[in-house]
């Protein structure tokens, strides 16, 4: 059986609410060491990856290997009867047929208990390749969103260009054009507000800005976000979890003539 | 507009 109590819920509630938009089902893979997900949306353009190790619960149980098919909207419903504060602790039997949630909030003169049905989703598992990466950038999270939204006013693509002097975005679009540049901070000053980038080698690609945005529903599980990018492959946008975890999408370019 | 890529074919299916 599966038992995991994770006492800050409400990183749960941030990671559904970040993948909700790309993924309608998915497959929640229980083991001992702890719970994944990977799931491509309809159009294979994005694929998100999730890593929730036992050290994210307190405590974590999983005897044996359990996969649970989630409704993500269905969970997304749930989980807004939980509250902010609340602990949320998750339990399966075998069969995992359904999937019971805990809510309890910190006064423990409440508990609220929810089972949903689970689905049995058939789901490719796919071996994401070890990349070495020609740029990778470090900034804030916030900075990332806002900077995505900025760009979406004006086009539905945007332009990330990586050189040693910083990380420009740019988008054009029938009303006009925009640019945002960041350049590289100092490394003295490892704040989460830094950009740092390391090259391998300047790296310039476009994608689809829609995809961005909602990445960046993630902002509020970490101060940083990663993107790593090597022209032609996929780019990823990396959230870490504190220290035990973390949610990451690849994302497909726009095909360069 | 540049077409929208495709991730079939990066990752392998296990």
């Amino acid at each position: 059986m599966l038992e995991a109590r994770l006492p800050q819920g409400a990183v749960l509630k941030k990671i559904v609410d970040a993948i909700k938009e790309i993924v309608s089902d998915a497959n929640f893979d229980c083991t001992d060491s702890g719970i994944t997900l990977q799931a491509m949306d309809s159009s294979h353009v994005a694929l998100v990856s999730l890593l929730l190790t036992s050290e994210a619960f307190d405590p974590y149980r999983c005897d044996r290997n359990l996969t649970l098919g989630i409704n993500i909207k269905t969970l997304v419903q749930i989980l807004k009867c939980s509250g902010n504060d609340d602990v949320i602790t998750l339990r399966a039997e075998e069969p995992a047929d359904t999937l019971a949630l805990v809510f309890e909030p910190p006064s423990l003169e409440r508990i609220s208990e929810y089972e949903m049905k689970l689905m049995d989703i058939d789901n490719e598992r796919l071996e994401i390749p070890d990349t070495a990466y020609h740029a990778e950038i470090t900034m804030a999270a916030s900075e990332f969103q806002r900077i995505c939204r900025d760009m979406q006013t004006l086009s539905e693509s945007v332009t990330i260009e990586a050189t040693k002097e910083g990380v420009k975005f740019s988008a054009e679009g029938e009303l006009g054009s925009g640019s945002v540049t960041l350049k590289q901070g100092g490394s003295i000053d490892s704040s989460a507000e830094t950009t740092t980038i390391e090259l391998v080698q300047p790296t310039t690609q476009t994608f689809s800005v829609k995809y961005l945005v909602n990445f960046s529903k993630s902002t509020s599980l970490a101060g940083q976000v990663r993107l790593a990018m090597t022209a032609p492959l996929p780019m990823l946008v990396e959230y870490k979890i504190s220290d035990c975890g973390h949610l990451r999408f690849f994302l497909a370019p726009k095909i360069d003539d | 507009v540049a077409p929208q890529g495709r991730l079939d074919g990066f990752f392998k299916v296990t």
